[in-house]
């Protein structure tokens, strides 16, 4: 319906302002209805502009820009309609790690809601998991769980 | 409800069953490339009812099966459980504890099943309908997929808002 | 021949004049997420005649020009210059150094240059012409472009092969 | 011509079989022709196997795996056509400590024939820079060059 529609959207536009500038520490970044006269129907455009920078589009970002952007859509939208479980396979790739500690300090902040299981080779994002699994191939082309001691020899 | 554990078994590259459990919070995954830890999402989408062998990474569902190594012979059955605990019945049967099964042979017969009876895909679907569980677009990142988003056309973005909606 | 160095200025994050000086073996460029190392990419990729904005992650070829910033306004002109150690003559000019230049105005006006001569771009493609130098799709990879062999079509791939042959 | 791109093939295709078992210290690839009758026009095909595991289609490969294998078909075709200059942006972002080991030490081999650029987060790739600069933002939106030592605290 156009207003279930219209209030979901209006909800996870102000999720993302406000998150974009806490992972960005500033900055402004906005979606749009690209046709408010056609609310059920029209695209959705997303504007982002990191702080000290000018408004471009979003393709002229970098790539860790990029991945912080959608990290903060991608939680804004959660953040509206909480799936009970959420999957996230190695998102902070093409992070640095100030930007690895802000996207950490947000995922913190969404675990009362959700339960996260979250891939990565990051030793800054590993931190934040309440449990670590470690998953290794003793026999080449097997795959079997170990338990991963973070001070120890086997973080791999 | 809680997301409890997965137990994966001759899916992909776990031949032996193998089981993760899962609490409140954040469950970390780690382990060298190529070890399985993506083949766990494939693992978790595939059990939920995902009928694209190209978002699994394979060609076919038969992909799915473990298709042997330089020591083990393939398997000729995959199978993934997901178990769930129910105590505040928000999934719409009344068990404390509900398990999801898809299992797939060699044959290429495949079953559905809950709480070990026989069940249709739909089911599953029901299920979970509402509830926020499943393979939707905002749920699960996938490998590489992160800015998805991003690249995506305004109106395929808008079926993931709708989706939320 | 080798690459001696490249300078930019005004050239997407680049307003002021900037130089990268190369030598033999490899140069390892490090900073902070939209530092702009990608960018210096563009700048190689844009001065040698790249003709897709899209390519340089941009809409149009104005989007190369330093848009300006809190603190600047932004730049009438986009400049990358390219300078080559030429004493082996492998490129068929008579000069010990080479230097090819790139510029755009906001009028969109733009020229290129060969040692401060204006030239076209046709110049630059026959200049390089069979030295490897270049824009194909083998010598620059560019930021989550590694795997684009493996997702490329069969056909795609045999393009690039034909590059090299 | 006929002959020259069937030389130009083989050559690419006994530096690729060969390098694909450096970097996974094991296993085997091949190109192949997908219609050797139609050997001016027919598309090239990539076949990986990681050791010890079973021929599968390259799909099923893991991140890091096909970065890996990626990057031995691409130092396979430079090193037939060695261009006197490459660049590399963050081709190391999929990959474990292991497999970034084995990418440096392939890109060592190939230092005598060429200039590289290489663009990188890793501490691991950055060490095998013959020079190192960083670039930074002082200024919001304005990038700067500076050196960076390597032991001391501005690595980024
Ligand atoms: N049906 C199958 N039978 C056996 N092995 C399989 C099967 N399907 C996939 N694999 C293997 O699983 C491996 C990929 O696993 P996965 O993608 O989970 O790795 P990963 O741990 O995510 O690694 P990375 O860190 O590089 O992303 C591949 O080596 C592939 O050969
Ligand atoms: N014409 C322009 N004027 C001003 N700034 C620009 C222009 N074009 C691009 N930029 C800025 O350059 C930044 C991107 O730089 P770049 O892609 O080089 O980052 P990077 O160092 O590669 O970062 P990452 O490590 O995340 O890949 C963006 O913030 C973008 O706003
Ligand atoms: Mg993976
Ligand atoms: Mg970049």
């Amino acid at each position: 319906s156009r207003e279930r529609f219209q209030t979901t959207f209006t909800q996870i536009r102000d999720h993302f302002r406000a998150l974009f500038r806490k992972l960005f520490g500033g900055g402004r970044a906005d979606i749009v209805l690209e046709d408010p006269e056609d609310i059920l129907e029209c695209g959705i455009e997303i504007l982002a502009q990191p702080p000290g920078k000018e408004l471009q589009s979003i393709s002229l970002m970098s790539g860790g820009e990029k991945s912080m952007t959608a990290i903060a859509l991608l939680m804004s939208i959660f953040s509206c309609r909480p799936a009970p479980f959420a999957i996230m396979d190695e998102v902070d790739a093409a992070l640095d790690e100030a930007n690895n500690d802000r996207f950490n300090r947000i995922v913190q902040e969404f675990v009362a809601m959700s339960q996260f299981l979250v891939i990565t080779h990051s030793k800054w994002t590993m931190g934040i998991g309440d449990r670590l699994y470690g998953i290794t191939m003793q026999e080449p082309g097997v795959s079997t769980r170990v338990s991963v001691e973070l001070t120890g020899a086997n973080v791999a | 409800m809680f997301l409890k554990r997965i137990t994966i078994c001759g899916f992909k590259s776990f031949p032996d069953k193998v089981d993760f459990e899962f609490g409140p919070g954040v469950t970390c995954i780690v382990g060298p490339n190529g070890c399985g830890k993506s083949n766990l999402v494939d693992a978790f989408k595939w059990v939920l009812g995902e009928q694209s062998a190209r978002s699994l990474r394979g060609h076919q569902m038969g992909d799915m099966i473990f298709a042997g190594s330089a020591t083990r012979r393939a398997s000729s059955v995959a199978q993934v459980d997901l178990v769930f605990d129910n105590a505040d019945r928000s999934l719409s049967l009344d068990f404390d504890e509900i398990t999801v099964t898809r299992k797939l042979y060699r044959s290429g017969e495949s079953e559905y099943q809950i709480n070990q009876d026989v069940a249709r895909l739909r089911d599953i679907k029901e299920l979970f309908m509402d509830t926020g569980v499943g393979i939707d677009a905002y749920s699960v990142v996938e490998q590489g997929r992160v800015d998805g988003l991003l690249q995506s056309s305004p109106t395929e973005r808008r079926l993931i808002f709708e989706e939320a909606a």
